[in-house]
């Protein structure tokens, strides 16, 4: 048994457990926020057998979009609050996951 | 030390997070969502000592129930909306547990 | 590859993740409920490489406080509803830190 968390952008979330629940894949989620960008984002936990772990990756992968997100950075004022600076355009991925080796599962 | 998720329903959470640190344990709750109902439920997470395990493990079971719930599956309209079908019944169990091994506990 | 899981107390997850981003670290936010005070606090994950989990743990060690709280027992009442009793002082630890063996990392 292996757990998958994979981070993924809010509007891929639900079309990936869809995905995931429609090939009888089992997958809960967590509502998460970007350390970055600090925007909504939301973590999947999906615990997947071995032999079915590829299946599971290739689901995520396929219900993920890549986008452009702009992040505004600030310089300190030299009176009161700090000012914002040009945008940068940061590239936020698909999905960022993680396959944790599972000890034991249960279902209690 | 290992590292305890339970993924339980949502009426469970308090009574399993009261009986864990009743008994000394120390847990964390996050509200989650069920990726097949789309209802709140909530995964604790538990850093247990390798030899409490199976007690937690006791507590958790004890104090979660398996439930029936309904999902409502529907068609594919052929004008407008896609239709509601007959409600089909789902177990919903007591908890879903996974023990991952940590290689390093801090305090910090 | 390993991943960091980090319980920390809510004033202190804007700077630690702050300085973790700074330093070139990922990291996501989950707003967590300590089992036991039940307030609100906040589970971090990194996932970090291997030569810079040090690095991050002591970013994460120096952005944390440890704070006193009051927790007020209650005992049953023998009308009505549970009375409370004197306040009682629980220290609450700058962060509690877990740290997982990643099998599998994938950017998709
Ligand atoms: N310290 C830093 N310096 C410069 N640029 C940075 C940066 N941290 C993030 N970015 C950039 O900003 C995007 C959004 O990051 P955010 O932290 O909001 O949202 C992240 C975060 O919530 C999560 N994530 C990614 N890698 C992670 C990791 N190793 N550990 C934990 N969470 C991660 O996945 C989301 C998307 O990440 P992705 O890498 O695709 O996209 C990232 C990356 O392009
Ligand atoms: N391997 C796993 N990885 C991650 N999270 C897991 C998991 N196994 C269970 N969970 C979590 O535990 C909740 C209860 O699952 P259970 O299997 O008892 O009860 C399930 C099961 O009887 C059924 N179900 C779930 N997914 C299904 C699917 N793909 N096809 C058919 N039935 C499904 O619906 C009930 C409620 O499912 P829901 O997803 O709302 O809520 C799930 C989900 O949040
Ligand atoms: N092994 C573990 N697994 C999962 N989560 C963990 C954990 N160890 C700590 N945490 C998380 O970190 C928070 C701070 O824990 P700390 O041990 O510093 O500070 C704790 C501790 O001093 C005390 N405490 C917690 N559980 C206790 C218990 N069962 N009996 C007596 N004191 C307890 O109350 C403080 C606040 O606890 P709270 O549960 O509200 O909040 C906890 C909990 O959310």
């Amino acid at each position: 048994m292996q757990l998958i968390l994979a981070i993924v952008q809010d509007e891929d979330a639900g079309p990936v457990i869809e995905s995931l629940t429609g090939a009888g894949f089992r997958a809960t989620r967590i509502n998460t926020v970007g350390g970055f960008l600090r925007k909504g984002n939301a973590t999947i936990i999906a615990g997947v057998e071995r032999q079915r772990l590829h299946r599971a990756l290739l689901i995520i992968r396929d219900n993920c979009e890549t986008r452009t997100e702009f992040f505004v950075p600030t310089a300190p004022g030299e009176v009161g609050e700090p000012y914002p600076l040009d945008p940068i355009q940061v590239q936020v991925g698909g999905a960022t996951v993680f396959v944790i080796d599972v000890e034991r599962f249960e279902r209690l």
